[in-house]
């Protein structure tokens, strides 16, 4: 509306009385955020995460290791998201627990996953090196089967948070097309659940991803 | 550039923030708490095109002003940004995940006349 007729785009605007010019303009911008973040309509936060946990969650991603420096050309026009995606509980039993990570579908195929970390919080009651099986899992599109991406293991020393890479992981998921990932985690039985039990919001674990866009398909002249 | 003052009439930038509170988005995004949106408005005549505000060469005027004085037919000029700049939003997306983007050329810094 605001573009209509055959002059400049801002002369229909200088046209408009101040309510309606200052309406189009919201609408406007409104449009063209939402546009960007390729949103239908503006999210409705249900369950946000705790004060703690972003905060937590915000300071650890933030000391990562860099990532290589990207030419100039991509840099200037490809955008770039860093995600920070909080676990749901999933089934668990003694030694055994099962974490999902949601990711939307406005993240899907079209970007570019440079890396990303599952980070934990071990919370260890008594000393000592102790071993974390970490499985990756993926469910079939197809039926109820669940494929393993990967199986890693970690050691835990003491209590504190440890990061896996999981960007191959995630890459896969988006790549095809799917919203979840499940994480499995196995500790010895005897040790209870350090890795969630009676932790604080602020020990939450969580995935932090970069992404950016696609590459435009370059055209080279010779 | 030009920002617009109360009796400018010529292409100049005019300042609109959006107010995320106001429109009742401050749920959704963390950060920041408005988008410094801004717009170009103004009159371009002739003799100004390819001026990006009244940084440019005083002979480039004069060239235009010929110009379009021995032009057969006039090409419209328009305000239009000059200079953006990219918008960083810290927000949650559907699945209350925390994203933090640049979303390019989204704030205009300056504005010119084509």
């Amino acid at each position: 509306a605001v573009s209509g007729g055959t002059g400049c785009p801002a002369c229909s605007l200088a046209a408009l009385a101040p309510g309606a010019r200052r309406d189009a303009l919201l609408a406007l911008a409104k449009r063209n955020i939402l546009s960007e973040l390729r949103l239908q309509e503006r999210p409705s936060v249900s369950r946000p995460p705790s004060r703690g946990a972003l905060l937590a969650a915000l300071s650890r991603a933030s000391t990562r290791r860099p990532l290589p420096d990207t030419p100039p050309a991509l840099s200037s026009r490809t955008q770039r998201y860093q995600v920070l995606s909080f676990a749901e509980s999933g089934s668990s039993s003694p030694g055994r627990i099962r974490l999902h990570f949601r990711f939307t579908q406005e993240l899907g195929r079209s970007i570019e996953v440079l890396q990303a970390s599952l980070y934990l919080f071990w919370a260890s009651p008594s000393p000592g090196t102790h071993q974390v099986t970490v499985k990756v899992l993926q469910p079939d599109l197809s039926g109820p089967n669940i494929t393993m991406v990967s199986k890693t293991w970690l050691e835990m020393q003491r209590a504190g948070w440890a990061s896996l890479d999981v960007g191959e992981a995630v890459q896969s998921l988006f790549s095809n097309g799917r919203q979840r990932l499940t994480v499995e985690l196995e500790t010895a039985e005897d040790l209870g659940s350090p890795l969630l039990a009676g932790q604080s919001d602020s020990h939450w674990p969580f995935v932090a991803a970069q992404a950016r866009d696609r590459a435009p398909h370059r055209v080279q002249r010779r | 550039g030009i920002d617009c003052t109360g009796d400018s009439r010529m292409c100049c930038r005019k300042e609109f923030f959006v107010d995320f509170k106001e429109i009742g988005w401050e749920d959704w995004i963390i950060q920041p708490e408005g988008y410094h949106m801004n717009y170009c408005a103004g009159l371009c005549p002739l003799h100004m095109a390819g001026i990006p505000g009244l940084a440019a060469s005083f002979h480039t005027a004069v060239l235009n002003l010929i110009k379009a004085s021995n032009a057969d037919a006039a090409v419209d000029s328009c305000c239009v940004p000059t200079q953006r700049r990219p918008l960083s939003l810290l927000y949650y997306d559907r699945d209350s995940n925390i994203v933090k983007t640049d979303i390019p050329d989204m704030i205009v810094d300056a504005c010119g006349c084509t």
